[in-house]
């Protein structure tokens, strides 16, 4: 068979404003996981590459440029699955790690667990020596802007923006 | 939230999904994308899928393994992503996306949302677009 590779760079109500950022980035990221899927012939390589393109990409909701909790703070998560064996990798509640996805690979690849995350991530990255990334890097001035927003319009409905289940935010 | 799904030439398929969330959750908060099933999956003997949306329903209804098991009934990848994804969206009243790939390298990319944006690379040809409908082709 052909290889093949196919991104998604998130589904919403994506501004006009974000359009073309939003298609140069999962270009630039097919193309990348393609190059890779044909020189190394790894599928999860390609994927690995394919994503951490848009993990450092600020318009996409992933690493650098995640959407922010209401306190603030940067949560993110990934999964990574494998069709030879069903092998899968995921991991929750991940702070200051530049890319997720290649730490859910990582859970995959080097523990007996499919799925990390609270103190036990956190163990398993200072276990693992991955490198940390500050707030600085992963909190951009969107993120924080989106958050402004979002409790302002929360200040406006008679629920508390801050009740669970009461205000989503933007979708994925 | 970003995905993807690949295909090598020994048949192989994965899928990969990473997020940030939604905007001012509740923290602890946990969704759809780690979770297997609903934020992704592969099976080699069917194929691989990614979702994206919004994250509550996704969840509940297990998107990603309902794609790939209307895929493994006989369905097409594209058919199959988009009956399920809308399926979705009529039982929930919310939106998603997905992108499939079979594991004879067909495509399946579909949205109940106003936008996403998709890519793809096959046979020296990239495809991209964002809007519904929209399908744009570049030689390489």
């Amino acid at each position: 068979v052909s290889p093949v590779i196919l991104v998604h760079g998130g589904a919403g109500d994506i501004p006009d404003s974000g359009v073309q950022e939003k298609i140069d980035g999962v270009k630039q990221s097919a193309l990348v996981g393609y190059k890779v899927l044909c020189e190394t012939g790894l599928v999860l390589d390609a994927i690995e590459a394919s994503i951490n393109i848009m993990e450092d990409l600020e318009g996409f909701n992933a690493g650098r440029g995640s959407v922010l909790t209401l306190t603030g703070e940067v949560e993110m998560e990934a999964l990574i699955t494998e069709g030879k064996d069903l092998n899968a990798g995921a991991i929750t509640l991940a702070k200051n790690i530049r890319y997720p996805i290649s730490v859910a690979r990582k859970v995959m690849e080097q523990t007996p667990h499919t799925f990390l995350g609270g103190a036990g991530l956190e163990d398993f990255i200072k276990k693992s020596n991955i490198p940390r990334v500050g707030d600085d890097w992963l909190i951009t001035d969107r993120a924080k802007d989106a958050l402004e927003k979002f409790k302002q319009q929360g200040a406006n409905h008679t629920e508390a923006a801050t009740e669970i289940g009461k205000r989503p935010g933007d979708v994925g | 939230t970003v995905g993807c799904v690949a295909l090598d030439s020994n048949g192989h398929v994965a899928s990969g999904t990473s997020t940030g969330g939604i905007c001012g959750k509740y923290k602890g908060r946990i969704g759809d994308t780690p979770q297997l099933g609903s934020g992704g999956y592969s099976d080699d003997n069917v194929g691989a899928v990614s979702t994206t949306g919004y994250g509550e329903a996704i969840m509940r209804y297990n998107l990603a393994h309902r794609i790939l098991s209307r895929m493994d009934s006989g369905i097409d990848a594209q058919n199959a992503t988009k009956s399920v994804v809308d399926g979705m969206t009529a039982r929930t009243k919310k939106t998603a996306g997905a992108i499939t790939l079979s594991k004879l390298g067909d495509v399946g990319i579909s949205f109940s949302s106003k936008r996403m944006a998709w890519a793809f690379v096959k046979d020296g040809e990239l495809h991209y677009g964002i809007e519904q409908g929209q399908h744009e082709v570049e030689k390489l």
